[in-house]
Formats: structure tokens, C-alpha cells, sequence
């Protein structure tokens, strides 16, 4: 199950016109000068599978994942997932999950176009074994955090997945 | 519980070494300070880089230090394998060679999954499949697909 | 007290403003939380990158953060001048123009100082007026001098 | 007052063969592999200057900053700096510091070839406002380590430099 499309509009250095690419299986780079967007890209990813910390997402609030462009009120990403596999229990060879948030903080989720609770979003990736966490996501600076790691420290992150 | 954690730990050990062994040439093992109680005991990397003496992972470089983390965190990510992955500047600190050691195996890697890395390194760009630069303009990002030669001649 | 941290600050703040600006383009302020009783509040760093509007670095991307540390650091060493200076890899984060535009900076200081630098980015070896090359043989660190046609080979 | 030679000999990753630098004023870049030494040639240059944190030095313990060959007893570090304008008081145009630590870690200072204390060496040093730890020495990581700093921390920083 993997990232076919990814939409992205008004989220954080995003601004509110729809920018969407077009994803394979195999390997992608994605370069670009400091401050660019490239690690916003990977913000968004996890904002679409459901991710409640605002610190995993690199804000304060919630609400700040919005483009501070004044005019934009709203922050939105669908993510199309190959399902050819029928691994998602959805009958259709794509599955689209979106989520959106507006200047209250809330979300609304949406799964091919069908508002859904969260709770029912997650169940469905789940099913693909897909959370916006997890040791395929990598953030930028952990790989230093893990370097940097002392004995007990170790011992607990093998305890914790064990 | 203590059965778990040793099983855990043991996949892990064996998945370090290799990956260690395939980004730098050398040896590296994960031992259990006290392998009877494991839990009174911390999780110790002793690193034996190619031409050098075994030494515990505290007193290797800063390049070497954050090899040996991905081969770490490359075994963890072994015990639940994912559709795909996303690696934001993993290669910071390294240098040229293991830079390449790690682009090298990422293709191999993306045969058989989505592997999504965000890199400022030239030689990462010339292994892509798919190459995408992200950029500001006007106070937005903006995104565009890349050809190699426009990456180099920027560069 | 009060006093002597003040005119420090206004010092390091004017040094700072000066620093980002060369490294970067934008404007960067240093201000106090609370003006009247500095000791109860913090010193917070507002940053504007060019096309950007004004945030604190908090909201700043890993090299952004990266670009606006070393301008601090500049600054903060402008208030006890030394005769050389030694930095190791703090260009690490740092992508192609900010790498270039640093290692620009470290030429003009070098006219009047002692500059060592630390790195491995081809851009900065290129500005050297001295280059060498430290690398292990046999367990054993060696020095070279190198002459820049190398570097770039071997890269 | 600049370094115009760097002297090493059994010190960390530097084998007992001595390995001697000449250096000019103006921009020098250090360059190499992964552990290939770099940064030990900055630690060398501290070392000499009379640090005296194994953490700073990146050991656990001062004696292990002797190449761990078991043929080497001792490592030795020499920098000669340049006194052209006498501003260290010591009447030659350039002035040779040296340092080097025994297997029981006990650590023995010269200048200009004469064993001194390490306090005669550190008040001749201070002439020139040289010390081992200062804002002119930039760790490797030390830059992330500022960028992380909360408002108070950089308060504190700058109360104390003031
Ligand atoms: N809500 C928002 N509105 C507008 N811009 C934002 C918002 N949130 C973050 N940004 C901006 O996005 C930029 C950072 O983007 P990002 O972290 O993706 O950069 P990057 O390409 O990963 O850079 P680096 O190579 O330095 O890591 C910052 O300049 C930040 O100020
Ligand atoms: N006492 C010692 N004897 C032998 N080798 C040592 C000793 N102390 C440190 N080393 C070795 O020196 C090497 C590290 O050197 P250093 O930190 O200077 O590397 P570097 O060139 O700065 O690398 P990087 O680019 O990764 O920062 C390590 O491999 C370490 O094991
Ligand atoms: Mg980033
Ligand atoms: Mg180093």
C-alpha cells in the first residue's frame, strides 16, 4: 500500500492553491534549498494519517499547521493510496484519505470522498498496518537523538517495540 | 516478558550487523550488559570500523556515530516492515562515501517498497527514480519535478 | 547588573542583526521578553528570511534554525575578539548558497584573522587559501596537504 | 598571536610517529572521511591549550586520549604561536607550548622546551586572552545545540558572557 498522489493546499508554508504530485513505488528525493518545504512535505503526510501531536508536527497549536497567509483559513492534504491488493478493506484499486483543518482546530476526515469519524479512519489504515508514527517515518534530527542514545536508553527503545 | 524482549533483541542484534556491515564495511554488534538480567543492564554498540580496533559507539566520530544509528534504526524498522518510508536528512553528517554506501542501498530497497528521502546530497539525487525539488517563491512552497542535470548545474 | 547585561545585549543584538543579514539576506532581532526586567523574561529571536514573513526561529526549518545559531555565535564572539578561531562542521545543515555564503564570510575574516574550519562541504574547501585532508591509515590518522583538483576528484 | 605550527604525536586516532603541521594566517579548511581525525586535531589543539574536561576532550578519562596501541605511552602536543609583536611575555617571535599526558594521566606543560606549571602556562597564554574553552572554539554540534536554546536559556547565555 503505497503513496500514489499526495494533494496539498494551504498547509503550513503551502499556500491556499492546490499543489498536487504524482508518486511511484521505488525511490524518490526530494531536494530543495533550506526552508523550502521539503520536511513540510513529510508534515503533511503524517497530518493526513491522523497525527494528533502538534509537536510531531513541528507547531504549537494545531491550528498553526494553516498557511499564515491572512486570507487562507483552512489547511487540507488527500493522500491516494494503491490499494490493487484489496490490503485496505475498501473495494476499489485507489483509497483516498483526506483530512482537513480549519481555524478552530478542528479536523474532518474523509475517506474517498466520504466524511468519516477519525476513529474510522484509523481503523481502515490500520488494517495496512499505517500510522502517521512509526520507525518508516524518520524526522529530521532523530537519527541524532538515536546517536546520541546511552546504554539504558537503548535498552528501553528495544523494550518499548518488544 | 523478559522471553519478548530477548527474542526482540536478538532479531534486532542480527539485523544490526548486517546493515552496519553493509554501510560501512565493518563490524557491529548490540550486547546486553547483563545478558542473565537484562532489564538491570543497558543495550551496549561496540563498532569496529574497517582498519581500526573495536570500540564502543561512544568514542567513534560524529559521521560515525550517525552511521551507526541508521544501521540501528534500519534494523528496527526490520522487526515491522512498512509499504513505504519516509527518511528526512538522515545523511546530515555523513561523508561522501558512506553517503553513497546509503544511496546504493536505498535503490535496492526501493525494488521492492516506496522509499520517500529528503536529501541535500548530490549523490542521493542521482540515484532517484523520481526527483522533486521544494522550494519558496512569494512566501510559498512550490513544487517541481527535477531532471539530474539541473540539480548539478544549480550545485 | 542589570546595566552590564544590558549594554552586552544591545551589543550581541546589533552583532546579531549584522551577522544574519550577511548570511542570509533577511533581517533577524534579538528582543527582550520583558525590556523593564530582563531577568524575568527570556531573549526571544524573531527571524525574517527573504519572501518570508517575520517568525521566531522556533517556527524556522532545521537549516533555517542552523543559519541563525551561527549568526548568534558570530555575534556573541564579537564581544571578546580572538586571533584564531577553530569550527567544526557548522555548516552541516546548511544548503549550497548559505554554505557558500558562509564560507564567503569566513574569506573576508580570514584577511584580518585565523580562520580553521572544519568541513565537508566542497564549496568551503574551495575558499581555502590552505587546504588539508585528515583521513585514517592503518589505525592511524594521517595529514595531507591537498590542492583542490583532488578534493574535487576524490568527490 | 595565530598557530603557525601543530604538533602531534600519540594522541587519540594520531599514531606515536610524530605528524607535523605548518600553518599561515588566513582561512584553512580541514577536510577528510569520517573518522578520519578532524575533529581530534581541534581536540589536539585544546589539549595543548590545557583543557582539562575529558568531556570536552571527548574521553571518559584523560589517559585515554593516548592512542590506544599498546606500544604508546604517552601523547604529546606542541603548538608554536606566533609572538611576533611580543604580545605574549616572552621575548622570542614565536613561543612553542607544549603538553603531554602519561599512561597514570598525569599531564606535564613546556614552553619554549622549559617544563613549567600549568598555571605559568595558562598566565602566559592569558596575555593574549587564549584559553581552551572560549567562543572562538566551535565543538562539532554545538551550532544545533544553539538553535534548540529556549528564550531563557540564550538570557542566561549572554548574562553570563556580560
Ligand atoms: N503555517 C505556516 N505558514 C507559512 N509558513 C510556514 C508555516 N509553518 C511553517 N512555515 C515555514 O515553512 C518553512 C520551513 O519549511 P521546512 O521545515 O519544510 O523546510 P525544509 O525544506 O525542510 O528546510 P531544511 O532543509 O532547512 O530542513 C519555514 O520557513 C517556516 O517558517
Ligand atoms: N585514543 C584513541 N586511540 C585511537 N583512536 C582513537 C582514540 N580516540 C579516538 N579515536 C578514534 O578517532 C576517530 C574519530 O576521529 P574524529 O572524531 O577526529 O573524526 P572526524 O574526522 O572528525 O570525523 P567526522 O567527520 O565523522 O566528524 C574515531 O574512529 C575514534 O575511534
Ligand atoms: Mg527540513
Ligand atoms: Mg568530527
Amino acid at each position: 500500500v503505497f503513496i500514489k498522489r499526495l494533494t496539498i493546499q494551504g498547509f503550513k508554508s503551502f499556500g491556499p492553491r492546490k499543489i498536487s504530485i504524482a508518486l511511484e513505488k521505488g525511490l524518490m528525493v526530494i531536494t530543495g534549498p533550506n526552508g523550502g518545504g521539503k520536511s513540510n512535505v513529510m508534515d503533511a503526510i503524517r497530518f493526513a494519517l491522523g497525527e494528533l501531536s502538534a509537536h510531531n508536527l513541528r507547531v504549537g497549536r494545531m491550528a498553526e499547521l494553516i498557511h499564515d497567509n491572512p486570507g487562507t483559513n483552512y489547511a487540507r492534504v488527500s493522500i491516494t493510496l494503491d490499494n490493487s491488493e484489496r490490503v485496505l478493506p475498501i473495494n476499489s484499486p485507489e483509497v483516498t484519505v483526506a483530512r482537513r483543518i480549519d481555524r478552530n482546530g478542528e479536523s474532518t476526515y474523509f475517506l474517498n470522498g466520504r466524511q468519516v469519524s477519525r476513529n474510522e479512519l484509523l481503523t481502515v489504515l490500520s488494517m495496512a498496518n499505517i500510522k502517521p508514527s512509526g520507525f518508516n517515518i524518520v524526522p529530521q534530527g532523530s537519527v541524532i537523538e538515536i546517536a546520541e542514545m546511552g546504554g539504558s536508553e537503548l535498552r528501553k527503545m528495544i523494550e518499548d517495540i518488544s | 516478558k523478559k522471553r519478548v524482549f530477548l527474542e526482540t533483541f536478538d532479531k534486532v542484534a542480527e539485523a544490526f550487523e548486517i546493515f552496519f556491515n553493509r554501510l560501512t564495511g565493518g563490524q557491529g554488534w548490540l550486547r546486553l550488559e547483563n545478558p542473565n538480567d537484562p532489564f538491570s543492564g543497558g543495550v551496549e554498540m561496540v563498532l569496529r570500523f574497517p582498519g581500526k580496533s573495536a570500540r564502543s559507539v561512544r568514542a567513534a566520530s560524529g559521521g560515525e556515530k550517525s552511521v551507526a544509528a541508521v544501521a540501528l534504526l534500519l534494523a528496527l524498522q526490520g522487526l515491522t516492515p512498512a509499504d513505504f518510508y519516509i527518511f528526512d536528512e538522515i545523511d546530515a553528517h555523513m561523508d561522501l562515501q558512506y553517503s553513497r554506501r546509503l544511496a546504493e542501498l536505498f535503490k535496492e530497497m526501493a525494488e521492492k517498497t516506496q522509499i520517500i528521502v529528503i536529501s541535500l546530497k548530490d549523490i542521493m539525487a542521482e540515484k532517484a527514480d523520481q526527483l522533486i525539488g521544494v522550494y519558496n517563491r512569494g512566501g510559498e512552497s512550490r513544487i517541481v519535478k527535477l531532471k539530474l542535470e539541473e540539480v548539478i548545474k544549480a550545485g
